[in-house]
């Protein structure tokens, strides 16, 4: 598996369609003045990889990941971000080993309404789940370190640092 | 299982053990089950002696040295277990000239297996990039992205003057 | 008293909601008290809105953001009351240059009824300076501090790279 | 008033008597490489203000701030910090105006004894608190920035907020 693309629209502080091609093997910096959206991409990957808690992306409730306006912009009525993966051995679980690129999207509606998709095709939560187990993606994985959050796991409790050798287990 | 949890947890403890010495030019540290009679539950506790001090309470580490340990441990379960991407959101922002050296260094060992997407304001660490994107709000309170060459990137980290600068 | 907190709350507003836009280049921001009709015990609320941004809650901030947003307060109650001295420890981390900039700039304005001792591992932060000390452990695990020039200053935060760096 | 120095033995990681002399005017600025013990000094000045939480001075117990010695040096059986003050207006409280010099002293035998100073003769702690009463310095006040801490008046609660206006009243 390798990280190919990063689509989002209507994101956080991104009212358009923004997309980001990483390169395939080495070191992509991210730079920007404080405040304009870095540490809100961070929040994309984890919230399409299937983030519940709003509090974790730094909001009060879910909806606060909808574009809020500014002030040459009206609100966005939808966020959404998809993720596409690059699946060269096919190495990925029978289901999608067929297909040489996957994609995970989620979106969710001013009114609530959100939905999961894998390749286009809605899905639930629980198979984006199964998709990145083992991998150290997503949930308690040990592969996105936030702002901030660096010495979490030397101040951590013991039993929450049980849960990140877990994820390699 | 007990059997995996026990194996995994036995291998990483060897990556963490060699990598912590490589980070601090010395000393030694290691994990330590809270219970190691019940595999199934127990926690699992980081012990860390920089060099030259003396075994303490991890709270009593300075801030680079609590950035230090957890990269430590972090690259060292990478390195018993790649994941595909490492995302890391300003983890050098504590590191001095000598730590931000090692960290870039390590950094690059471990593109070997997985791509690294790090988002740093340290010119240091922007040398060690193959890519570099830049985001902007050049219309205030909307993000966009765009990908910059090295040299243009210095110049986009020092954004026009705003008055009252 | 009422009247004394009433006032000193009212004084440190007028300087905060002036600074806050010379720190963002633009923007507004005040304080507001959850309950007007409870001076005594009443809490003090930061209402925060970045130029070219919605009025939003102050968790969706960044972390420079946060950390300018904060500093403008602090000197806000330094301006309307200096305390003898002030002491800042690596509150330049999350800053990018030009944030970095205002707030050297303001420190300076701010020496003039306070001594200031800045801890920093940012070289822009050095330079404003009068008087540098350096902390150094040359016995591992013992402190001392000598006091240097600026020119040494740079070479104290380069330390020799140790083994395994 | 107007710092003047600060002295301080077997105090966290300073094994050995070490003077610092602030400049009177301006920006005095301290360097030197992780762990090497700049936020040591920090607490050094808060614990002589009178710090009452060994947590908040980043230890289990307060016997922590006393040098527990290192793989050369064996452990101290004494803390002691000492800050002094100009007092050129002698703009203090009666008791002291007629010294042009205020310094205190805090110290913490590994016994458990500790004991607070002004001007060498023992005191309470309530006399240091009174001394820098109504200046910003000490308890809730807001003349100190710890390491990591610099954005928790934005997100602590309204009445610790409300807190650092009371220090300024
Ligand atoms: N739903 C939203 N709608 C519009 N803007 C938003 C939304 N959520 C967050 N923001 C804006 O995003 C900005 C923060 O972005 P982010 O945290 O990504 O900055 P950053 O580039 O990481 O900065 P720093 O270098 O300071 O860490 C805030 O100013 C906030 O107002
Ligand atoms: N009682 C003590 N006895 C001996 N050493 C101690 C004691 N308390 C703390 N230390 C040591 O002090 C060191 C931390 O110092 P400090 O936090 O001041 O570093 P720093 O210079 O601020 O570093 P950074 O730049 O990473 O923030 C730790 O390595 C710790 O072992
Ligand atoms: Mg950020
Ligand atoms: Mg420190």
């Amino acid at each position: 598996m390798r990280l190919l693309r990063l689509e989002l629209a209507g994101f956080k502080s991104f009212p358009d369609k923004v997309s980001i091609d990483f390169i395939q093997d080495g070191v992509s910096i991210v730079v920007g003045p404080n405040g304009c959206g870095k540490s809100n991409i961070v929040d994309a990957i984890r919230w399409v990889l299937g983030e519940q808690s709003a509090k974790h992306l730094r909001g009060a409730q879910m909806e606060d990941v909808i574009f809020g306006g500014s002030t040459s912009r009206p609100a966005a009525g939808l966020a959404q971000v998809t993720l596409s993966f690059a699946n060269p051995e096919h190495d990925s679980i029978n289901k999608y080993s067929e297909f040489s690129e996957i994609s995970v999207t989620r979106k969710l509606f001013r009114t609530g309404e959100s939905l999961y998709q894998i390749n286009k095709t809605n899905c639930r939560l629980s198979d984006i789940r199964e998709l990145f187990m083992d991998t150290g993606i997503g949930g308690k994985g040990y592969s996105i370190i936030e702002q901030g959050k660096i010495d979490r796991i030397v101040t951590s409790s013991a039993l929450e640092r049980r849960a990140l050798i877990d994820e390699a287990a | 299982s007990k059997k995996r949890f026990n194996e995994v947890y036995k291998r990483i403890n060897v990556e963490f053990r060699a990598l912590f010495p490589k980070f601090f030019g010395g000393g030694e540290a290691f994990l330590k089950l809270s219970d190691p009679e019940d595999l199934l539950d127990s926690g699992v506790e980081i012990i860390a002696q920089p060099p030259g001090k003396t075994m303490q309470n991890l709270t009593l580490l300075s801030g680079g040295e609590k950035a230090m340990t957890a990269l430590a441990l972090i690259f060292a379960i990478f390195q018993f277990k790649p994941s595909p991407f490492c995302l890391l959101d300003e983890v050098d922002a504590p590191l001095d000239d000598a730590n931000n050296h090692r960290f870039n260094a390590h950094v690059r060992l471990l593109t070997e297996n997985s791509q690294f997407i790090i988002i740093t304001h340290n010119k240091k660490t922007m040398e060690i990039g193959d890519a570099m994107f830049g985001v902007t709000m050049e219309e205030p309170g909307s993000s966009k992205v765009v990908s910059v060459d090295f040299e243009r990137g210095q110049k986009l980290i020092e954004p026009p003057r705003r008055k009252g600068a």
